[in-house]
């Protein structure tokens, strides 16, 4: 599904080359679990937002469903994310002017989809993560734990074959975060695959595989023992 | 140092009202060391914005170091914020379009440093957060690992008595969350007074007491024992 060859990303800040990613090989199949670790700075979302089709590598190859996603356009990428993606960002990136509803319901906008149907997909995909009665909330009136709420429900909403989540728990308290693991564990029982980075050991028990970056490289790459 | 009485937060949207703290009673004494925590939305942000007159109550009544912060104009609360307070925000809170040096100089500049002496301290305090060479990168060039050190290294720079940090290592991996926690422990040590607020155990057992909070209520006020 996802075959990411020799990946590299370099940042170019002025004179300085900043390495983010020296030379990364990931394959993901059709339905994997898999949990992506490893140090502050070491390329996760880097990593992610390649994945995701939001950047481009520097370096490399990266075939998504046999297709090299180096040849499309933005356009084509926009469609692909929109269709097939859905990416839980690590700083949220929520519509601040915009409320709770009308930020979840933007993925289903953008796929042309009624406005009576996304309201209700958006309200249902808010009750699912606990915020029913937030939904005309806007990011500023949230707490951060909602606003992550937020973002991960807008990232379910258009039920994407391919989740990326990106510290999905970080702001929440264990009891809220299992529930939203709860959530990431039926949509890979309904044959969704699922790659989140995420620096909690009992976050990455979820997975069924962890890949562990250090400096840009993967460190470690092995699968979890089933209990 | 710190005495809360009857805190009550209600905020107002609209014809909805949302009671955030509802009637919360907390005494900190000097050099206390603190660990807030409760479920996503009790309310640990709306009494750490308080707490770092940030805001100010609906009702009840605020003495820090038995001053009426009720009491103080802006300008007042902006110099106690100034001198006594270090205050790391759960989103970060950095300017965009400043670099990480920058961010950090903001109160020292605020206090009247010279340049000279300010970029030399907002240098090391970047430095004690593994960020020396990140100085010049802007938030968006950075990790969101990253991002959240400039916030600790810009809360720390003027050396204040009472530090507030919400969720300090929520995008850090265990090691380098581990590296934050031994600066807050030596700032402990020399005297000082910490309130975090943090959803992992592991983080908790650094301080000596915990508050929970659940629905805006002080749901459990207990020391930690000692190890
Ligand atoms: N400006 C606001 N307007 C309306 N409601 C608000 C506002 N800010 C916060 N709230 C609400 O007040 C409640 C408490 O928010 P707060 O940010 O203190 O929670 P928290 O305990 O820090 O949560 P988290 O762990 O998710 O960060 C939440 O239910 C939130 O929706
Ligand atoms: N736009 C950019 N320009 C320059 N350098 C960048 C940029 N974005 C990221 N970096 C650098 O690339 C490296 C990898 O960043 P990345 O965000 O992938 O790390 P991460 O593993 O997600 O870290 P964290 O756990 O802190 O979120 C970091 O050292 C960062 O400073
Ligand atoms: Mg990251
Ligand atoms: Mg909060």
């Amino acid at each position: 599904l996802i075959r990411l060859e020799n990946i590299k990303k370099i940042y170019q800040l002025g004179t300085v080359s900043v390495p983010a990613l020296r030379g990364v090989d990931l394959l993901v199949r059709n339905n994997e679990y898999l949990a992506v670790m490893g140090p502050s700075g070491s390329g996760k979302s880097t990593l992610m937002n390649l994945i995701g089709c939001l950047d481009t590598p520097s370096e490399g190859s990266y075939l998504l469903d046999g297709e090299d996603v180096s040849n499309l356009s933005d356009d084509d990428l926009a469609i692909i994310r929109n269709q097939k993606i859905g990416f839980v960002f690590q700083t949220f990136n929520l519509l601040p002017r915009a409320d709770a509803l009308h930020n979840v319901e933007l993925p289903l906008i953008y796929r042309g989809v009624s406005s009576t149907d996304r309201k209700q997909k958006a309200r249902e995909a808010l009750e699912k993560v606990g915020l029913g009665d937030r939904i005309h909330h806007r990011p500023n009136e949230l707490s951060g734990g909602q606003r992550q709420r937020v973002a991960i429900a807008r990232a379910l909403v258009n039920n994407p074959s391919i989740i990326l989540a990106d510290e999905p728990t970080g702001n929440l308290d264990t009891a809220t975060g299992e529930e939203i693991m709860e959530i990431l564990e039926g949509l890979h029982d309904q044959g969704n695959t699922i790659i989140l980075v995420t620096h909690e050991r009992y976050i990455a028990e979820y997975a069924q595989r962890v890949v562990r970056l250090r400096d840009g490289l993967v460190e470690i790459d092995e699968s979890i023992p089933e209990e």
